[in-house]
Order: structure tokens, then sequence, then C-alpha cells
């Protein structure tokens, strides 16, 4: 964003979920997003075949973070051979919960005139990132010591050209708050939390070094397979 | 602001992890 705009969270670009020649011409690209604190999958249906396409409607298997549709999918008009219409799908955490492996998987199945399809993809952890993740400052420390080592997960963040200002702005507008920063032997130490939308509480301790382009990520959380999404989301949030 | 002993605390965390 330009000056005064808050940078907004990271939105991966969509990618193809449903090639045509799997779905009897029906492609479907994709991605999530979580806007103003809605989290939404963003979809692009293509009609690549001869018919008319009518008559859409989504579903989704449970999953390990209960998402499921708040709404049904609005597709008003008919669908043209070679047309491709945008569609937004508003998400609910309150469906069904199975763990899924990976954790970040969904099943969807997707149904039209001609017939139902299925398909799967993974959703990144940080759209379930809550807009009331800061924790509180003496919360933080207590859990930080609470937590025990075995639940603490580390990670290099390498290519990461921010300094510590930067990544704090950049994770703030992705819901990761940062609670304290200190400068220790010329690295600067930032404390973080992050809520996940089940209550699921993450806490990060992120090292970054003037002139190091690797940064090392530390993560305490009493969920510790939640871990290694939460750094991929780092990656992620940090590199773009 | 208050100090309520946690900004010491947080550097004796912060210092801790470097100087284990």
């Amino acid at each position: 964003g330009g000056v005064g705009i808050p940078a907004g969270a990271y939105v991966i670009p969509k990618s193809v979920w449903l090639p045509a020649m799997k779905a009897k011409g029906l492609e479907i690209s994709g991605t999530f997003a979580r806007r103003m604190g809605t989290i939404q999958m963003e979809l692009s249906l293509t009609n690549k075949a001869m018919q008319v396409m009518t008559d859409f409607a989504i579903q989704f298997n449970r999953n390990s973070f209960g998402l499921s549709p708040a709404a049904a999918l609005q597709v008003h008009t008919p669908l043209s051979p070679n047309q491709t219409i945008e569609v937004t799908l508003p998400l609910s955490t309150v469906g069904p919960v199975m763990k899924m492996d990976p954790l970040n998987n969904l099943q969807v199945a997707v149904k039209n005139n001609i017939d139902v399809f299925y398909f799967s993809c993974l959703y990144p952890i940080n759209i379930l990132f809550a807009e009331d993740g800061k924790m509180d400052r003496q919360v933080f420390l207590a859990t930080w010591k609470d937590i025990p080592n075995d639940n603490e997960a580390q990670f290099q963040v390498k290519d990461c050209h921010l300094n510590s200002e930067a990544a704090t702005n950049k994770l703030q507008s992705n819901n990761v708050f940062t609670i304290a920063k200190r400068n220790v032997e010329g690295q600067d130490m930032l404390y973080q939390s992050m809520k996940l939308t089940n209550g699921i509480w993450v806490l990060a301790e992120l090292r970054i070094q003037p002139g190091n382009p690797s940064c090392t990520l530390s993560l305490k959380c009493r969920a510790p397979e939640v871990s290694q999404f939460v750094f991929q989301s780092y990656e992620a949030m940090l590199k773009n | 602001e208050l100090d309520d002993g946690l900004d010491e605390a947080f550097s004796r965390l912060a210092e801790s992890r470097t100087n284990p």
C-alpha cells in the first residue's frame, strides 16, 4: 500500500485446484484470504466444456479447523463455454472438525448441472490468525515458561532481508503481534503472539541479525503439530 | 508508563536465550 495505507494480509496467488480434464471441462483455481476478520475462499471458475454450466454448489469435508462455507456459492448466471467468473465464498470456522493429514488439508466437492467433482487444497494457516491474538505481556512470559522445551520448534527463515521494524509491520498486518523487542549482542529479538480461530495460542521469538539474511524463528505452542504450518506462513508473510 | 517489572523480565528472557 501507499503512504498511510496498511499493507494488508498476504494472499497467495491463485493456483489450479481442479483441472478441466478431471472435471468434464470445469476448471477451478483459487486461494484463501483473511480480509477484515473474514476468511474467504476466492475462486475462479472457467467453463472449458462445450455446454453451458449451471446449478453450482459447494461442500467441504470435515477438516482440522472446522472451516465451512458460510454462504451458498454465488453463481447467478449460467457459465457459458470459455467464460470465467470470479466468486468469493465467505467461510466460518464452526463447522465439524476432523484432524486431517496434513493438518491444513481441505477436501472440497463442487457440483454443477453436469456432475459432482472432488478436489483437495491446502490453506495457509495464517488465515486462521485472529484479530485478538495479542497476548498480555505477563501471560506471555508465564506461558513461555510453562510450555515445555520439547514443545519448542526452531526454524530458519532464509533470504529474509527485513529489519525488525519492517518485519513487525508485515507480521502485524497478518495478526502476528509483537509484544516485546530486545537487542542482545547486536541481534533483535522479537517476542510475538498469535491466536488461531480455535483458541490455540502460538508464541514466537524471531531473531534478526543485521547483515544476516537468515532469521531464526522459535515457536512454542501447546499443540506443537501446528508449528511447521506457522513457520510456512512466516516465510510467506516475510518474503512477500 | 508504570514499571511493572515486565520490561526487566523480557530483558532477562532475551538474555537467557542468547546466552543459555
